[in-house]
């Protein structure tokens, strides 16, 4: 299986060639490259039903944090995850506002200390891919610790 | 740094990069060998800071990340070309992509037993940026982050809290989560709102789900007992999961097709794992959505 939706077949064909698995420095007796594999998905035990005390552990240790949802994205939607920072009843430091990219509205941001929360206007899960020039920005912005 | 593993060209790569790239191994826990591309910064390669990336599953690789996302080259249509990423985070950052677990992609195991939990890919994960670090000891000093999507969600706070509190030296500043999971609960609940507000369900399946989830008026969207509850969030999940909507991006199309779509029960790959409990949703009994409409282009 492949995750719905999205085709892989380029970049599956271009890395299961020869000379690029060799490039690469792959060992010979590996199988094929695939997206995702259903052995270990098959197999895998998840532990954590939330993440609230590891986000939490983790900001009592001043560590930055940045949750940024493309808006289009139903996998795993915008809403839940602001529900999930809500949650952690951390102070607000900064209102909800936009935020720009390439002289445009690029998406939705709110503070809390350490913690920001993003969304990415009409993007989808892979925000990167999708709307690239935004997400470079705030990239950007999240890495500096400056202005989104 | 360490130069077996140097990428010096690529196959289809027309053009000249202006970075440097590493393709190898990293060892994790013993007999567990994790398969590494990182690139170089455009800018700064030394000032810069170096950035994990994560892409989610469980079992999905990191090399979507980067031929796909953020990567400084992307595949091109046939398979066998590569065009440059304007957009590449690697414009300003040292990037690592790391396929993970063991299993995933080029990723393996000697023993080939690659049964696994989210605590052990953490604790890998964390042996496999030691062992980085130690192949490449000129980036100890840069700031360091972590960022995952979608299953990352779990994988980078994880990881995170480990290199927060561990031994190991890494200039380690913070952690980012791009369209996460972060609460199986909150998900599933919040998606039913979503969908609504979206416009994907009717006011009839909207006043029923109502009715029947929820009491003086809490709503529970995800694991609701009440039979007449698990029927109706089986058709809202129905729309949104295994309607013909692209899940991952609803106002794009699902490449392939409606009738092409890969997978034919409710449940999406990324996801299969913690849907678990959809099996009480009974989700294959219920009729299909797109049974109970008119087929339309």
């Amino acid at each position: 299986e492949v995750p719905p939706c999205i085709n892989s077949t380029a970049q599956m064909n271009w890395l299961n060639r020869a000379d690029v698995r060799k490039a690469l420095h792959i060992p010979d007796t590996l199988p094929p490259w695939d997206i995702c594999s259903d052995v270990v998905g098959g197999q895998y035990t998840n532990i954590y039903p939330t993440v609230k005390d590891v986000y939490l552990k983790l900001l009592s240790l001043g560590v930055r944090a940045l949750v940024y949802n493309g808006d289009t994205d139903m996998a795993c939607n915008f809403l839940g995850d602001k529900w999930f920072v809500e949650q952690l009843n951390q102070k607000t430091t900064s209102k909800y506002q936009s935020w720009i990219s390439d002289d445009q509205i690029a998406g939705f941001y709110e503070q809390y200390g350490n913690l920001t929360l993003l969304t990415v206007k009409g993007a989808g899960h892979m925000v990167p891919q999708w709307a690239p020039g935004p997400a470079l920005d705030m990239f950007q912005s999240f890495l500096s610790n400056k202005p989104y | 740094n360490y130069a077996p593993d140097e990428v010096t060209e690529l196959p289809g790569m027309s053009f000249k990069p202006n970075y440097r790239q590493w393709s190898g191994y990293l060892k994790a826990s013993p007999g567990k060998f994790l398969h590494y591309w990182f690139v170089t910064s455009q800018r700064d390669p030394l000032k810069d800071p170096v950035v994990l990336w994560l892409n989610g599953g469980p079992g999905c690789s990191s090399l979507d990340g980067f031929l796909s996302e953020n990567g400084p080259f992307h595949v091109n249509d046939d398979g066998a070309t590569l065009y440059e990423n304007n957009f590449s985070w690697n414009r300003i950052a040292n990037v690592l992509y790391l396929e993970s677990p063991a299993g995933v992609g080029y990723s393996y195991s000697d023993d080939q037993k690659y049964k696994t939990d989210d605590d052990q890919v953490a604790d890998d994960n964390y042996l496999a940026l030691q062992s980085f670090f130690a192949k490449f000891p000129n980036f100890t000093q840069n700031e360091f982050f972590i960022i995952g999507e979608s299953y990352g969600g779990i994988y980078a706070p994880t990881l995170s809290q480990r290199v927060a509190t561990g031994t190991a030296k890494i200039n380690f500043k913070g952690f980012a989560v791009g369209n996460g999971l972060s609460s199986y609960a909150l998900n599933d609940q919040s998606l039913i709102y979503f969908g609504y507000y979206h416009g994907l369900f009717g006011e009839q399946l909207w006043t029923d789900l109502n009715t029947n989830c929820c009491d003086k008026g809490t709503c529970n969207f995800f694991n609701n007992s009440k039979e007449a509850c698990k029927t109706l969030l089986s058709q809202a999940f129905s729309i949104v999961y295994d309607s013909g909507l692209n899940e991952y991006a609803l106002y794009m199309d699902c490449e392939g097709g409606v009738g092409a779509r890969a997978y034919k029960r409710s449940m999406s790959h990324l996801f299969r794992n913690y849907r678990k409990h959809w099996d009480t949703f009974q989700l294959l009994k219920v009729p299909s959505v797109t049974g109970q409409t008119p087929s339309v282009g």
